[in-house]
């Protein structure tokens, strides 16, 4: 099937500090 | 040894690769070559990273225009993908600059990286912001004016996202009926 995200999944990244 | 969740060092595919593309009105050159590509992306890590990075569309200047399209198709008529298709717009006054204008186009990337018309986003082939003094505006560009029932679904479900009320129409009108018009509107295909 296709790679569908919804709108808060994708919110929930914009400040998604960098893993260490 | 610490075990490392997958979350922390794989980033999120998107189902599509996308381009950035950024115009800039210079009389003095040609339209193409005020086009400028300014990055791809597949990961919604990477388009965070380049969106967090750039001028939001309210503070461009006038003339100018962002696009966010498929890899491998370009932010004109003239294209394959393009030549046959049309565009949902929403055209927006002077006041919507500030109050809707940074949310609509934010809310239309995230409908395409999130391929949010289901099977109809196979039509989708990109969408384009432009900056205006007279109005800005914003459209979702698909393949084929007649792929009705996609075109349908697409504009049901952008309406909705973008919180337009019901009783407010949106049109699709064709590249093909946009670049002959004689007046300065387009007969709309499709309405919802």
């Amino acid at each position: 099937g296709k790679r569908q995200y919804n709108r808060d999944f994708l919110l929930g990244f914009q400040f998604m500090p960098a893993c260490v | 040894q610490e075990i490392v969740s997958p979350e922390c060092y794989i980033k999120h595919p998107l189902q599509n690769r996308w381009s950035l593309w950024f115009f800039k009105n210079d009389k003095s050159k040609t339209w193409q070559a005020n086009l400028r590509l300014i990055s791809k992306f597949d990961t919604v890590e990477d388009f965070w990273a380049l969106y967090n990075h750039i001028q939001l569309s309210s503070n461009l200047m006038s003339g100018c225009d962002y696009s966010l399209f498929k890899d491998g198709i370009e932010p004109m008529w003239e294209d394959e993908r393009n030549k046959k298709g049309g565009r949902w717009l929403i055209t927006l006054n002077k006041q919507q600059r500030k109050l809707d204008l940074d949310r609509f186009w934010l809310e239309t990337m995230l409908c395409l990286i999130g391929e949010a018309f289901d099977d109809s986003s196979d039509d989708v082939c990109g969408a384009v912001v432009n900056i205006r003094t007279k109005g800005d505006k914003i459209a979702v560009w698909t393949t084929d004016y007649e792929n009705k029932d996609a075109i349908t679904h697409i504009g049901r479900v952008y309406k909705e996202r973008l919180g337009i009320p019901l009783k407010m129409t949106i049109g699709y009108q064709s590249h093909a009926d946009t670049a002959t018009k004689s007046g300065s509107t387009t007969k709309n295909k499709f309405v919802v």
